[in-house]
């Protein structure tokens, strides 16, 4: 151990690993994580060269590699996954450079979960979780983001085959972006207008069958592809998708809520906002992936400050640590206070998603909007500080902070795209804001608010007070 | 730490309330701006994007208010020793006093703080690091990240950087040779014109 390392340590007057059962939900849950560390790098399958001197095909090739061993090796962890969450770590440390199933056991899975019919549940979760099929969600669309009304591509449904034919009319409707969609996926579910008995019915989501279960070829009148080098993510295909004329049976739309007939007839979900359910859950993932972002550059360059020694503090004397220096602590610490203060928020945050989706499963929507304008807001405002955040932790690293040997290129590159996806920070933030307005307005009518709006009922006085 | 309106600004409860009242401010803010535009003639839509710069601030201070708000609860919850509980202290209140610097004309337009308090406040934030230097380390550690999760050579648990940057920079295919390929392409005939 670096001695000048060491005497920070012998220097605390607090017990790290006191604090570390803390994070990790005590002292049972921590020895699964680190019992799951073991299990992963002390298997030479899931060594390789640095991602670093890779190709990006290499790079791909090398993710689908160790997300297939990850998959086999799964089962043998028995007691190690018993939910999402170790099955999530256990994924994130195997397949490090990019888990090629990622959105499979996420999105995709959690999509059919809440809202397909049980028929097409029963149909489809076997084999999700077999890996007979790989699937991905594709809800982007080149020329349209996080405004899901604009999306274009259409789903016209045919009462005489009781089929849904679905296209990309125009060149900004092709699908782009969705992770694992270019070369891995077979399946996706598909964001589409619903068009029946000549109406526009707004967007719906489908199961689309993409590729062949026999070659893996795309089908016919489906086009697909990778969309080429991107700033991070190198293991990734994010890709394109485009449908010609692509037929999928009825029963494909997932009808938890929203249903169409045999003969068309359309009967609407009650409540807008279920459709988008799935991009909730994965926004508290971000508030997650902010906190644990910042802990991983806040660690890296605290640790490095305290082994680097620069300059002098006065003529004559040796080089100081950089960390003693007041600017480098102040640079560094409040990041680390908020690396903390977004460990805690993002708990809140993943129990008040469990809360809600159960009270939704119960047919009770009251605090669908609440979880909204949470979601939005705390996965924008976390997401956009650790990107920040991120730089300044490189920054104060000097020169050494700009090679890939520090760590930080690769992690700002693969943290990054969470201020963009599932939903652009600014749009979200505004979602937030018309939620709160709206709050505001009923709280001076007197309505009673809901837990995290609440304090819009009282008037600055009794705030004051 | 009293100042002259006899306020503790390290208090926690103190700086829950303040977030509070400058996350309101900010809300009935946009909030008015909306029916002013709304008062105008604009329907809904138009009002709310006339107003869209002071929203996205308003959504901004809510979130915040969240998070500070969310870390004193789980403050007083936490069953730990005391001295990490006084660590966890000074660490949130790092956390909020450093947001109100930064964040300084929201709390003092509406009079939430003074320009006397926000003065006291940036003393503050000054005078938590070096508390919070003693542990800095200990924090970073209590993360567990094991090496191989941290991928980085200057934040090895070890703190052994140079001597992996050394290693590192010898695993560049560049120099693979001491000679590369591309001088006799191209230097080689430049050098000897």
């Amino acid at each position: 151990i670096n001695p000048d390392l060491q005497r920070e340590r012998d220097a605390a007057t607090i017990d790290p690993e006191e604090l570390t059962r803390i994070i990790f939900d005590g002292a049972k849950e921590l020895d699964k994580k680190r019992k799951l560390e073991d299990a992963v790098f002390n298997d030479p399958d899931y060594k390789s060269i640095p991602l670093n001197f890779m190709s990006r095909e290499e790079q791909y090739e090398e993710g689908i590699r160790r997300s297939a061993i990850a998959v086999t090796k799964k089962e043998a962890l028995g007691d190690l996954i018993e939910n999402h969450n170790d099955l999530i770590s256990y994924n994130t440390l195997a397949c490090g450079i990019g888990n090629a199933f990622f959105l499979h056991e996420s999105m995709f899975a959690d999509s059919i979960k809440r809202m397909a019919t049980d028929e097409l549940k029963q149909k489809m979760m076997p084999l999700q979780q077999k890996f007979e099929i790989i699937g991905t969600y594709a809800q982007t669309e080149m020329g349209h983001g996080t405004f899901l009304r604009g999306l274009e591509t259409t789903a016209h449904y045919d009462p005489n085959t009781q089929e849904f034919v679905l296209n990309s009319p125009t060149v900004t409707s092709t699908k782009w972006w969705p992770g694992a969609l270019g070369k891995t996926s077979t399946h996706a579910v598909v964001l589409a207008q619903l068009y029946t008995q000549g109406k526009c019915h707004g967007i719906h989501p489908f199961v689309v069958q993409l590729r062949s279960l026999e070659d893996h070829k795309s089908l016919p009148g489906i086009t697909l592809g990778d969309i080429g080098p991107k700033f991070g993510y190198g293991a990734n295909d994010n890709g394109f998708l485009r449908l010609n004329n692509h037929r999928i049976p009825r029963e494909n739309m997932l009808m938890k809520y929203s249903q169409v007939a045999p003969d068309g007839t359309y009967t609407k979900p009650p409540k807008a906002e279920l459709t988008y359910g799935t991009m909730t859950f994965i926004r508290s993932m971000i508030v997650r992936a902010s906190a644990f972002g910042l802990a991983r550059g806040t660690t890296i360059a605290i640790r490095y400050s305290a082994v680097r020694r620069q300059s002098e503090m006065r003529p004559g004397e040796p080089e100081p640590q950089v960390l003693s220096y007041p600017t480098q602590q102040y640079k560094l610490f409040p990041l680390l206070a908020t690396a903390y203060a977004f460990f805690f928020v993002q708990k809140k945050m993943v129990e008040t998603y469990s809360v809600v989706n159960q009270q939704i499963n119960d047919g009770d929507y009251t605090r669908i909007q609440e979880l909204h304008g949470l979601s939005s807001g705390l996965k924008a405002f976390t997401s956009w500080a650790t990107n920040v955040g991120l730089e300044i932790c490189r920054m104060s690293c000097g020169g050494h902070g700009y090679s890939m040997s520090s760590g930080f290129p690769k992690l700002y590159v693969d943290f990054t795209p969470n201020c963009t996806y599932e939903g652009e920070n600014t749009v979200l933030l505004l979602q937030t804001a018309r939620f709160l307005v709206k709050s505001l307005k009923e709280g001076k009518r007197g309505a009673k608010l809901p837990g995290t709006v609440a304090y819009l009922s009282s008037n600055v006085t009794e705030l004051r007070a | 730490r009293a100042t002259s309106a006899g306020r503790d600004l390290k208090d926690p409860r103190l700086l829950v309330a303040l977030y509070k009242e400058r996350a309101m401010r900010q809300i009935m803010f946009a909030s008015d701006k909306v029916e002013a535009a709304r008062s105008e003639g604009l329907d809904l839509v138009g009002a709310l994007n006339r107003a869209s710069v002071h929203l996205v601030r308003a959504a901004n201070a809510h979130s915040h208010l969240l998070v500070v708000e969310n870390f004193h609860e789980k403050l007083q919850e936490l069953k730990v020793s005391q001295k990490l509980k006084k660590t966890l202290l000074q660490l949130f209140q790092l956390y909020a006093l450093d947001g109100i610097t930064n964040c300084s004309g929201e709390f003092l337009e509406d009079g939430i703080l003074s320009g006397t308090e926000v003065k006291a406040i940036r003393q503050y934030v000054v005078e938590l690091l070096p508390l919070i230097r003693v542990n800095a380390v200990a924090l970073v550690d209590a993360f567990d990240f094991r090496d191989e999760v941290l991928d980085s050579v200057l934040g090895r648990y070890d703190g052994n950087v140079y001597e992996e940057l050394l290693k590192w920079a010898l695993s560049s295919p560049l120099n693979k040779t001491d000679v590369h390929p591309s001088y006799d392409k191209y230097l080689k005939p430049l050098l000897h014109r």
